[in-house]
């Protein structure tokens, strides 16, 4: 299966 | 003071339209800039972020950094009333918990102002690296539109797949599957009918089709849609609007176990 990633595991807090 | 006049009004009529259902509460930054945006999705699985810049405003008057919480739904009700050739200004004093919508018919005979509560909102901003994607995707945005609706009447998910061949759109679901594959073509006498593809390295992604559909909201404010993808990162769906900015989506791609 597929899981769904979610944005902030690519983009940090600034 | 906050005082921003933008010419096209539909352009920010269209903006709302294209964000409202994806997010629904975001802080508008304006700075000497230009008036933008970034906010996510509630489950952060997508990012929108928007640019309008200072130079696309016939004034613009930002004394000092301001954001602006504001409901999009809400703020999509009072630019649903701006008309489609109306002059809208945005505006706010400082320390004020109001915005107002300035709308001017285009030979000035009907003027009318719209305030709107502003709201709190802890948001966090998120730094969005410069990255080398392996494949570039340009296409009519219209085009777009139309593989993710189709698609979607047949499966939850999309793999975009990107090789020399061209671009592969595909899905899969109870009823059967569909693929549809779009081929370089610039042949075409108008640049903005026409598909190119920059390829550095073949990639394929899955992504959830619901964000795609959502994306495509955005269509009428740009004839061209850029695709960018990279494994292992958000896919980019940007629409550039003429001579003021951009509107990108950032889509969390689906990841094997």
């Amino acid at each position: 299966g597929c899981n769904q990633s979610t944005i902030t595991e690519f983009f940090g807090k600034i | 003071m906050l005082e921003l006049r933008l010419v096209q009004g539909n352009l920010l009529k269209k903006v709302l339209e294209a964000v409202k259902d994806l997010v629904t509460d975001a802080n508008f930054d304006c700075s000497s800039t230009g008036f933008s945006l970034q906010a996510m999705d509630s489950s952060h699985v997508a990012l929108v972020a928007l640019l309008l810049r200072s130079e696309g405003f016939e004034h613009y008057r930002c004394d000092r950094n301001v954001s602006m919480g504001m409901n999009l739904n809400n703020m999509a009700k009072m630019l649903k009333c701006a008309g489609n050739d109306d002059i809208v200004t945005i505006k706010a004093d400082d320390g004020s918990d109001t915005v107002t919508f300035m709308f001017e018919s285009p030979n000035q005979d009907k003027i009318a102002d719209f305030e709107m509560k502003l709201m709190d909102i802890d948001s966090e901003h998120l730094g969005i690296p410069e990255a080398e994607y392996h494949a570039i995707v340009r296409m009519p945005s219209s085009e777009f539109a139309r593989i993710c609706k189709d698609l979607s009447s047949i499966g939850d998910t999309v793999v975009i797949s990107v090789t020399k061949e061209g671009v592969k759109f595909s899905t899969r679901g109870d009823i059967g599957n569909a693929n549809v594959v779009c081929r370089q073509n610039t042949t075409v006498d108008k640049p903005e009918e026409s598909t190119t593809i920059e390829m550095h390295e073949p990639v394929s992604l899955t992504f959830a089709l619901r964000y795609m559909n959502s994306f495509t909201k955005a269509t009428p404010l740009s004839s061209t849609v850029t695709i960018s993808l990279s494994s292992e990162l958000p896919v980019v769906v940007e629409y550039k609007i003429a001579e003021m900015g951009y509107i990108r989506f950032y889509l969390a791609p689906k990841i094997e176990d």
